[in-house]
């Protein structure tokens, strides 16, 4: 049974797509796993950091859930070896029809059981929101990453993380459970992250990632080549980070 | 009339909330105008940076769209001299029950009807999506500021706004102008801002307001000590840069 992760923050900005595209591509780069990507963010980011034309779709994750496809047929093949269901603005025209289905919240649980022998790790990236898709992202996840960046405001964020996996737990019956929480865009320089990495310490406790990525300016490049930061800045900061990531993801049971 | 302004952008965490609540307690400071800040993003960051506790609320704006209460009965008076319309994250619980009201793209734009009078700004801190909620902001506006960050992914977001503003215009038979594009984060120590930057300027021409907010971390502490950047760092260049786009809001008609 692969091992299915949602990266979630409600908080916008913190690097949810970075960090998924760059662990999946990583996943399979350094630890041979066969990964899927599912983006069910109508941004549709971490589709385009693999090189995806996301205007370019004719078929795609939305048309999945409104079960007019299978899975299959929307899979992408990328280079850096990652498998990927895509989304784009579209999307977002459809929360409302889809949010008023039977069965809303399992839709793409019940699309991705049919092909779970085929991959080790799918990774699923969340919208900045706790609408429908975020909810059948948890849903369909046995586990969640929570990116957190270096601010106040991220730091807010925290409560309604918490509040709104009570409510997975509680409401809907489905024990997930957190992966880890992951430091992002630490800056070094000024006391507020170091400030907020210790109040995050302080919460967490042992469900921190040891990793903590830093803030650089290859990671904010690397999305416009098309290449992960593995390719694009092997030997720098930010992929140090992200393979120290991938290890500790590759061990989480 | 009040100038009516939703700050919007559907990629999160490119400072809409940071330019929101600063641009509204500038005007207060330094144009002695009359401001309402309504936070239509679940997540409060704009309620919270002007010291307001928004797991304390006893009534918000969701009863406000619900019609259970006036706005009158909502609005909190802030110590910045801003008042405040404030969120939390029961307004997200209320998005599907909303979606399904008659009227409901307009739910905002009628709860404030009544009270236009009392203001000269009224400004809008959207969520970073395009559903129910950053529509409601959108129909109650006369015009909307884009802040965009300097990054690639930050770039891929201008087709959506885009395809939002049309969507308004032509469907909701609203016509939203666009007061100005904000460039936020910038970093001149790196390429990347200019580049991003410049292809800002060749997009929008003279949509771009002048004034380009830099990457400090100033702007990411004040709202910890429930300032504006005018009390947190009067002198410093988050603060001169927020002062520039206040003197072009002001001046904008
Ligand atoms: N460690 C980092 N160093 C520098 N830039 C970063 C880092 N992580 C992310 N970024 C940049 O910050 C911006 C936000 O990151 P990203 O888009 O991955 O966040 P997100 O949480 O997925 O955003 P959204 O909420 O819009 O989905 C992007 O432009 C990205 O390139
Ligand atoms: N110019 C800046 N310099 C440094 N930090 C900034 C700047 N602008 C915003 N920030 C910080 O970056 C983070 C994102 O900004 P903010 O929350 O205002 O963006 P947003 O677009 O409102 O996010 P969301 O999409 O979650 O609503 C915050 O932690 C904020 O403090
Ligand atoms: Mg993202
Ligand atoms: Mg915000």
């Amino acid at each position: 049974v692969p091992r299915c992760l949602a990266v979630f923050n409600m908080k916008g900005g913190v690097g949810k797509s970075t960090t998924v595209y760059n662990l999946a591509a990583g996943l399979v780069r350094f630890k041979k796993q066969r990964v899927l990507l599912v983006d069910i963010d109508p941004q549709g980011n971490s589709s385009a950091a693999l090189g995806i034309d996301i205007w370019q779709l004719t078929t795609q994750l939305k048309d999945v859930l409104q079960r007019r496809v299978g899975m299959e047929q929307v899979v992408v093949k990328t280079a850096s070896g990652v498998d990927v269901v895509p989304s784009n603005i579209l999307l977002a025209e459809e929360e409302i029809p889809i949010s008023g289905m039977p069965g809303r919240e399992v839709l793409l649980k019940k699309a991705l059981t049919p092909h779970i022998d085929r991959y080790d790790f799918i990774l699923i990236d969340c919208p900045p929101n706790v609408g429908v898709f975020a909810v059948n992202a948890l849903m369909a996840s046995f586990a969640v990453i929570i990116p957190v960046d270096m601010s106040y405001l991220g730091l807010l964020g925290i409560q309604g993380i918490e509040r709104t996996l009570t409510l997975i737990r509680e409401h809907l019956d489905h024990p997930i459970r957190i992966a880890g929480v992951l430091a992002t865009r630490f800056d070094g320089r000024n006391n507020l992250s170091k400030e907020v990495l210790g109040s995050l310490k302080t919460h967490f406790g042992d469900k921190m990632f040891q990793a903590v990525i830093p803030e650089t300016v290859k990671l904010r490049e690397a999305p416009s080549h098309k290449q992960s930061i593995f390719e694009y800045d092997s030997n720098g900061v930010g992929a140090k980070a992200y393979r120290q990531l991938i290890d500790e993801v590759y061990k989480w049971q």
